[in-house]
């Protein structure tokens, strides 16, 4: 998925670092010091619909070109994320006690049209 | 609002860059409690001090992985009233296992001095809640330790579950198997319950098989 650049109309994935000091929780997250808050945003042109944000084929390509000839939209598609990946976190609960734990779908690595 | 440019999703203005990063971390917020299973951020009254974190995440670095979609807890010992013994310690827990998830794994990490006089044999109780002024004790496990130096103590996972009470209460009880230490007068201590060297539990849970089976079913 290209990252998006300012005036990137198209369907990518706009990267946001966030630092906990920045929000006041290095007191009780206390790895990592931050975590990428990535998300999809971008229009998905009909050609677009369904492609998985990267030229995956032959098949994609030619799957386009059909799409993008046929003079009747298939609906909206939408930029959504297609691949996720898990953030470990190791923070003090109210017991004071620590916890690590690994939560699921927690950062967007690449997003595609729907 | 941005009156220069137009957002390429929605094509209305676009956030001035201030305003977009006050929304970013507000959804970052979000998404780490909602991530946690948390309503809001915890308030911690008594956190560990730094050293004692350190030496207990040093001791469960190697190989430890939190468990999938489990967690791991490290929960030090926050009262201990070591009686006038050689060494046996009554060790409070503060634990809060969700009910969705299990207990199945649990060691106690104990730190022994340097004063330990040959094999130390090391009862562990548990005590149960307040039933009418009386308190009973269960016997979870026992061990015998002959070197001084960290030890972790597998306890039966099963004999730590149960009871509403958030409040665990271990009890040690210890002697010498030579008790040659009372032939030197007053007895010794040999177990470090004080500061960094606190004793602790590293407890793995994971959500209830059962529970999340039949959500899988539904």
């Amino acid at each position: 998925t290209p990252t998006c650049e300012p005036e990137t109309p198209l369907c990518c994935r706009r990267d946001h670092y966030v630092d906990f000091q920045e929000l006041g929780w290095r007191d009780w997250i206390l790895q990592p010091e931050g975590y990428q808050l990535n998300y999809c945003s971008g229009q998905c042109p009909s050609h677009l619909a369904g492609s998985p944000g990267i030229a995956a084929s032959f098949h994609s390509a030619v799957f386009s070109l059909l799409k993008a000839n046929n003079p009747w939209p298939l609906g909206t598609s939408c930029c959504v994320p297609t691949a996720r990946r898990p953030l470990s976190l190791l923070y003090l609960n109210r017991d004071g006690n620590v916890v690590k734990t690994d939560v699921p779908d927690m950062v967007v690595e690449a997003c595609g049209c729907s | 609002q941005g009156a220069r440019s137009v957002c390429p999703s929605c094509g209305g203005p676009t956030l001035a860059p201030q305003a977009e990063r006050a929304l970013v971390l507000e959804l970052a917020k979000q998404q780490i409690l909602e991530g946690l299973h948390l309503t809001s951020r915890p308030r911690i009254t008594n956190p560990p001090t730094r050293a004692a974190l350190t030496r207990a995440l040093r001791r469960l670095q190697q190989g430890s992985v939190a468990p999938k979609n489990g967690e791991e807890v490290i929960s030090f010992a926050t009262t201990t009233d070591s009686s006038t013994s050689t060494c046996s310690s009554m060790l409070t827990f503060h634990l809060s296992t969700p009910r969705s998830h299990h207990l199945y794994h649990a060691r106690l990490w104990l730190h022994v001095l340097p004063t330990l006089p040959g094999t130390l044999y090391l009862k562990i109780f548990r005590w149960g809640p307040r039933r009418r002024h009386r308190r009973s004790r269960a016997l979870l496990a026992d061990h015998q330790i002959t070197t001084p130096g960290w030890h972790a103590l597998t306890l039966p996972s099963s004999g730590l579950r149960g009871e509403e009470s958030r409040v665990l209460r271990l009890q040690l009880d210890c002697r010498p198997l030579e008790d040659n230490s009372t032939a030197a007068g007053r007895p010794r201590r040999l177990l470090d319950t004080e500061a960094n060297q606190r004793p602790f539990l590293e407890l793995k849970i994971r959500p209830n098989e059962l529970r999340a089976g039949r959500a899988r079913r539904r």
